[in-house]
């Protein structure tokens, strides 16, 4: 199974 | 108080054809630099940052920064009712809680304005660090689009893969399986047909499609689209804009559990 990952998890808050 | 006359008003319509299935609502930000968006999807899988540059604007005034909060789709309603060839131009008052389109048919026999109304929206602007890609491909956008709406009538995810004999689109389902590969052709008579890679290492990684068709919708935004990807890094699907910016694209990948 391939999980999706959050744009979160690679870009911090500014 | 803040005015942005555009010559080309159908940029404007095709920018919100191509960002409202992904982002329902969104702030516009208007600075000296452009008039800009950034905004994630409701799920946080995928980011949308646009910029038109000032420059790019017939005229540009923006006294202060400022941020207009718009349903998109409300806004993509608007302009439609503009015609291709108007010129639209965007205004907006200190503290008011609305924005005027205002459309100029070509010849100047019709004028239109649309007012707006603004809405308050908490988004988080998020930094993104300037990457080294891996790969880098351009491509006929329309080809782009072609591939990923017929990979998505057999499987609901595609894996990009890009090697020193091109790039790679794969995807597999309940009915089969489809790879469907890009070579490099920049040979060809005409720039906006090339495809080229650059590739620094290969990479492989696997996306939603549902994602990716739907910033297919920029397609008429660009000739050529330029996906860059690095392993275990969101892709950047990007259409330039003309002379004036560009509609950049972020997915996140999905991981092998």
């Amino acid at each position: 199974m391939n999980r999706q990952k959050s744009i979160l998890s690679f870009f911090q808050k500014a | 108080m803040l005015e942005l006359r555009l010559v080309q008003g159908s940029l404007l319509k095709k920018v919100l054809e191509a960002i409202r299935e992904l982002v329902n609502d969104a702030n516009f930000d208007c600075s000296a630099t452009g008039f800009s968006l950034q905004a994630m999807d409701s799920s946080h899988v995928a980011l949308v940052a646009l910029l038109l540059r000032s420059e790019g604007f017939e005229h540009y005034r923006c006294d202060r920064n400022i941020s207009m909060g718009m349903s998109l789709n409300n806004m993509a309603k608007m302009l439609r009712c503009a015609g291709n060839d108007d010129i639209i131009t965007v205004k907006g008052d200190d503290g008011s809680d609305t924005v005027t389109f205002m459309f100029e048919s070509p010849t100047q026999d019709k004028i239109s304005d649309f007012e707006m109304k603004l809405m308050d929206i908490d988004s988080e602007h998020l930094g993104i660090p300037e990457a080294e890609y891996h790969a880098i491909v351009r491509m006929p956008s329309a080809e782009f689009a072609r591939i990923c709406k017929d990979l998505s009538s057999i499987g609901d995810t595609v894996v990009i893969s890009v090697t020193k004999e091109g790039v790679k689109f794969s995807t597999k389902g309940d009915i089969g399986t489809a790879n469907i590969v890009c070579r490099q052709n920049s040979s060809v008579d005409k720039p906006e047909e090339a495809t080229t890679v650059e590739m620094n290492e290969p990479v492989s990684l696997t996306f939603a499609l549902r994602y990716m068709n739907s910033f297919t919708k920029a397609t008429p935004l660009s000739n050529q689209v330029t996906i860059s990807l690095s392993n275990e890094l969101p892709v950047v699907v990007e259409y330039k804009i003309a002379e004036m910016g560009y509609v950049r694209f972020y997915l996140a990948p999905k991981i092998e559990e």
